[in-house]
């Protein structure tokens, strides 16, 4: 695991955080679908550390923002359309999620049988950018899900022991927590994905 | 004019920024290829190479900073670290991923205990 540089985390009087889900007229995706996906994402990373994340309809009131864009969106990082670029977020305490609305994101339903070549799992990339809202950099594990690519039609939605051993070394350990997953300890990369989902 | 004028469009094509890149597979140091300074643009992004001087591009000269790029990019990936534009690299570089960057100034990576530069 890595992290940005200083090691930026959220402030330890900030550990219950309200993400709201700003823009989204650009995709097709149902809000209340929207909503259970992220709210899984950010339950993985909670169920880890001592943080806990709950949704506000005011992005006022909101420490993390998430939108769908197109393109040029304003902060210097234009999506490049289908496939490519899939999303990016900021480091800590900044908060923007950002995710390309170009691309056939899947939220629900089995994404490895996705007719689609270009379908992106929306949960899996949304728990690897909510890493990075809390300050986890890329891994060059491939199990993690801080791995910085993902091929089409697959999904990787549990934190592997270098994600959980990241995150806890910044914000501690949930008393709770019950390990990661046997496929996801690090000896044996398994992913769900389609026969010959590649990148394209 | 409404999507639904013209009920029988096929999809949008199959498109991915990247594609290109398979047309660069075998490239050594030494080469000279259209296309090399797309790769560098790439790898500049993601901070495998600093960016150009302001008003200049890349060149498509494989040269021995994009040797040195490329190897920091498969030791970090897990590929064998040729320094060349091998398939399974290619095929790397193409697969779908996150926009932030990897490495900055060739000075850390994904491996090393944080991330320079950018905080996107």
């Amino acid at each position: 695991f890595a992290y940005f540089a200083g090691n930026p985390t959220w402030p330890p009087l900030k550990r219950d955080l309200k993400y709201a889900l700003t823009a989204t007229s650009n995709t097709a995706i149902d809000k209340a679908t929207l909503s259970a996906v992220f709210a899984r994402a950010f339950a993985r990373w909670s169920a880890a550390t001592t943080l806990t994340f709950a949704e506000t309809e005011s992005a006022s009131d909101a420490d993390v923002t998430i939108g769908f864009y197109y393109g040029a969106h304003g902060d210097g990082e234009p999506f490049d359309g289908v496939l490519g670029t899939l999303a990016h977020a900021f480091s800590p305490t900044d908060g923007r999620f950002h995710l390309d609305a170009a691309e056939a994101w899947v939220a629900e339903g089995d994404v490895t049988r996705a007719s689609s070549d270009t379908a992106v799992d929306l949960e899996s990339v949304a728990v690897h950018e909510i890493g990075h809202l809390l300050g986890m950099g890329h891994s060059a594990v491939a199990e993690a899900v801080m791995y910085p690519t993902i091929k089409t039609r697959t999904r990787k939605v549990d934190l592997a022991r270098d994600d959980v051993e990241g995150i806890q070394q910044l914000y501690g350990s949930n008393p709770n927590f019950k390990g990661v997953a046997p496929s996801t300890t690090g000896s044996s990369p398994e992913m769900e994905t389609s026969d010959g989902g590649g990148g394209g | 004019t409404s999507a639904s004028a013209f009920p029988d469009l096929p999809p949008p094509p199959f498109v991915n920024p990247w594609l290109s890149f398979q047309n660069l597979s075998g490239c050594h140091m030494g080469d000279e290829r259209p296309g090399l300074a797309d790769l560098k643009d790439y790898l500049s992004h993601f901070g495998y190479l600093p960016s150009p001087p302001p008003f200049s591009n890349f060149s498509d000269s494989f040269d021995e900073e994009l040797d040195a790029a490329i190897r920091t990019y498969q030791r970090n990936f897990g590929l064998n670290v040729t320094g060349t534009l091998d398939p399974s690299t290619v095929d790397q570089m193409i697969t779908p991923r996150c926009g932030v960057a990897d490495v900055i100034n060739g000075t850390s990576t994904m491996n090393s205990s944080f991330t320079r530069g950018r905080n996107l």
